[in-house]
């Protein structure tokens, strides 16, 4: 762990007052080595360390922590302000709430727009799920399967039609029908691909969602940081969903979206049944990527 | 940016952070890093240029120089089972592979062995479809391992060169979803002892250290024989797939560079570094 490694880089720095400029460059190079490690963005974890050195050279180091728990505490802390607090869904004024699901191929788009739904419906809304993935073989299939599950409905124009008319279509079965939130299922792009970055601009043009929400794939790497910076230039995201947490990918990417961003990571996603949606916890995501 | 001028201590930082960038890790880039640098001075190189040379035969030596091909059966029919974790491509993968071979004049069959995620069967059967190959299937929710036989059973009798079996994605970390795999394959070698000539690990090219984990215990569970490196066509270089190459040794032998049919490379190790490197 961090701490571990801290501890042993400083073994010889026993009883000093403050932490000089050279043990804090020390333990920094710990730091990077395990954000790295655990996939933060390099961009993220040059102004991360450089954060934390700010606050760490000419530091007291308090009488009951050695110097190591010291460093660790501030790159908690500087951890904690960057990661920020659990943050809640947004309900619109106006019903129906539109909710618009973007993100990579695979990252778990189509299943978490499902959790979603149920997580609505156990919070007493009425959603209904719209199949704009008109591109992925079966996508549509795939969502009406788990709309069945849920007994949410699913409105589809199959997949000759322009998802922003599907999205219409979707709000108007939503209002005629008296449900009160919409969840937009949209394909997998990649973040370099204009047109269709056009798409979901004309989506969101449209439709005016009150969330975007970037789903992203917990094991993912660097890129992170293009990901993210693309989709929130395009798009103003309002939040992320990281999937796949209950794999052991340290989960580094959430550091870097968040960062680039901004935004707040909403849920994490926990497995493949529709029930495997949980709130964010920060303190769980910081001692998970740092080890 | 790499090949200006002399060499400098800044041009081996400037190398390590486009290491890192593209997923080397930190262990693995500083490795090279540090390799190249005793290189650098045994060879007595003076250049920028000739270095970033030497540098990339060294990754091309890594990544393995000569391609290795396609493990076939020696007579009859030759069994893939494509495994990896969810959403990593899989089942696209297998179509555009169902495409290749067919194009090479092979007689296809697929195995519809997802018989767990909503409308993989359907997903599969698309790509049949698509691409003009059978495939076998069950319901949704039967035993993948009788499907993956029964793919083998009917692709033997009916002639079929390869079959190649889809399986649901799953975490490396699942201990139970990781002995189905185990079981998928035992039971496609009551039918074919050597089956499957082929087991293709799909590693998504976004993919983090990760991948790493994934390749070491998809590798122990069910003995990889080949890594399919998909996404990139995206922004991500995969470089995590040299540390693979070192602990492993497993070749790389397909990239993934698009969603259509056709998106289906072999694997050019030069080609690789040189993207790598930017
Ligand atoms: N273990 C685990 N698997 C997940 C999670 N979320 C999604 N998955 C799986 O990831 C795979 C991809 O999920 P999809 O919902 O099809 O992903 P997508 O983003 O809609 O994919 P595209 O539409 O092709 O871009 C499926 O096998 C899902 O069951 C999660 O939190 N944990
Ligand atoms: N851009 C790009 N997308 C790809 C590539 N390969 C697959 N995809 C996309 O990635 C998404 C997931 O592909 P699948 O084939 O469903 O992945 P899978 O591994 O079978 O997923 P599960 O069965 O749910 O685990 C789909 O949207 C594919 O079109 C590739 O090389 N490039
Ligand atoms: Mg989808
Ligand atoms: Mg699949």
């Amino acid at each position: 762990t961090l701490t571990e490694r801290l501890q042993a880089a400083f073994k010889k720095l026993r009883g000093k007052g403050k932490l000089s400029e050279a043990d804090v460059t020390e333990a920094l190079r710990e730091v990077r080595m395990a954000l790295l490690e655990a996939d933060v963005s390099l961009k993220v974890v040059k102004e991360f360390t450089a954060a934390v050195k700010e606050k760490a050279v000419g530091a007291e180091v308090l009488e009951s922590l050695t110097p190591a728990q010291s460093v660790i505490r501030i790159v908690r802390d500087e951890m904690n302000l960057l990661v920020g607090g659990p943050a809640k869904l947004q309900k619109s004024s106006k019903s129906p709430t539109i909710y618009m699901i973007v993100g990579l191929q695979g990252s778990g788009k189509t299943t978490t727009c499902g959790k979603l739904a149920l997580f609505l419906k156990d919070s007493g809304e009425e959603p209904v799920l719209a199949a704009c993935d008109i591109y992925r073989p079966a996508a549509i299939k795939q969502l009406q399967v788990l709309g069945k599950e849920l007994e949410v409905p699913v409105f589809s124009l199959g997949d000759k039609s322009d998802p922003v008319q599907i999205a219409k279509g979707a709000v108007q079965l939503a209002e005629s029908s008296k449900k009160n939130a919409v969840i937009l299922d949209t394909a997998g792009r990649l973040h370099i691909d204009a047109q269709m970055m056009v798409e979901l601009k004309q989506l969101k043009a449209v439709l005016a969602p009150t969330e975007i929400l970037l789903v992203a794939d917990a094991m993912t790497g660097q890129d992170a940081v293009k990901i993210a910076e693309q989709f929130h230039q395009d798009l103003a995201l309002t939040g992320i969903i990281l999937t796949k947490m209950d794999g052991d990918a340290r989960g580094g990417a959430a550091l870097s979206i968040r960062s680039v961003t901004g935004c707040p990571v909403k849920f994490v996603g926990v497995g493949e049944k529709l029930k495997a949606l949980e709130l964010f916890y920060p303190d769980r995501m910081i001692s998970r990527i740092l080890g | 940016l790499l090949r200006k001028g002399d060499i400098t201590d800044s041009l081996f930082e400037n190398l390590e952070e486009i290491l890192l960038e593209a997923d080397t890790g930190i262990q693995t880039a500083e490795f090279l890093v540090s390799q190249l640098k005793k290189d650098a001075s045994e060879k007595r190189l003076k250049d920028s240029w000739k270095l970033m040379d030497c540098f990339k035969s060294q990754l091309i030596k890594l990544l393995g120089e000569t391609p290795v091909p396609v493990h076939f059966a020696e007579k009859g029919l030759s069994v893939f089972l494509m495994v990896g974790v969810n959403g990593s491509g899989k089942t696209t993968t297998l179509g555009k592979l169902a495409a290749y071979f067919k194009a090479h004049g092979k007689k296809v069959f697929l195995g519809a062995a997802d018989t767990f995620r909503a409308a993989a069967i359907d997903q599969l059967e698309v790509w049949a479809h698509r691409t003009g190959v059978e495939v076998i299937k069950h319901r949704e929710g039967s035993d993948p391992g009788a499907v993956a036989y029964d793919t083998v059973k009917a692709a033997a009798a009916r002639g079929a060169d390869i079959a190649m079996i889809d399986t649901a994605g799953r975490l490396h970390t699942k201990t139970n979803l990781m002995e189905e795999l185990k079981k998928i394959r035992k039971v496609m070698q009551k039918e074919i002892p050597e089956a499957p000539h082929e087991t293709f690990l799909i590693l998504d090219s976004t993919t983090g250290q990760n991948a790493l984990m994934q390749s070491k215990i998809f590798k122990e569970a069910v003995d990889v024989t080949g890594i399919i490196l998909t996404k990139l066509d995206g922004t991500a270089k995969g470089g995590v797939i040299l540390a693979i190459r070192q602990e492993l040794k497993i070749p790389i032998k397909f990239i993934g560079i698009g969603e259509k049919t056709d998106a289906l490379q072999i694997f050019d190790p030069a080609r690789f570094a040189e993207s790598l490197l930017g």
